[in-house]
């Protein structure tokens, strides 16, 4: 069903955003 | 009445590589209709629907507003349920089966855990609940 999620494992965020949460 | 659903901005280009996934362009807005704490969230957006890394959307209203639960540095006990080979240099690297600490559980399905001493990212999709610590 299309409810399912993708069983791999999401894309890590951004690298712009992965700097702001340091 | 009608459901309010939770408006997000897209901050970066996403492209599917699934066909219940959907692309995602920088400034668009989508309206989230379920959140799964492994980091994929069912979104509609216009006349399409499917599912979106959390990571690359921001809320609409207040977007400094933290939503991510607050770290647990005792930790809770998990088991992982498929290997992972660590991809970035902040992610940690383990196999089938191994216990370790959740300390971090962030909304885009990476998880901090913690393994003796080591921490990193590892795929909340690839972890379950393995009891109560003493």
């Amino acid at each position: 069903s299309i409810k399912k999620p993708p069983q791999n494992p999401p894309p890590r965020p951004p690298p712009e955003m992965r700097k702001k949460r340091v | 009445g009608p459901i309010i659903l939770d408006s997000y901005r897209v901050i970066a280009d996403f492209t599917k590589t699934s066909k219940h996934e959907i692309n995602l362009h920088t400034g668009d807005l989508v309206e989230i209709v379920e959140k799964n704490q492994n980091g994929w969230w069912f979104c509609q957006c216009e006349f399409k629907r499917g599912w979106v890394p959390a990571s690359y959307l921001e809320p609409l209203d207040n977007p400094e507003e933290a939503e991510e639960a607050e770290p647990n540095y005792e930790g809770e006990l998990y088991m992982t349920t498929d290997v992972y080979k660590a991809e970035q240099e902040d992610e940690i690297s383990l196999e089938v089966g191994e216990t370790i600490e959740v300390i971090h559980k962030l909304l885009d399905g990476w998880w901090v855990v913690r393994k003796g001493e080591e921490t990193g990212h590892f795929p909340s999709m690839f972890l379950q609940r393995a009891g109560n610590k003493e």
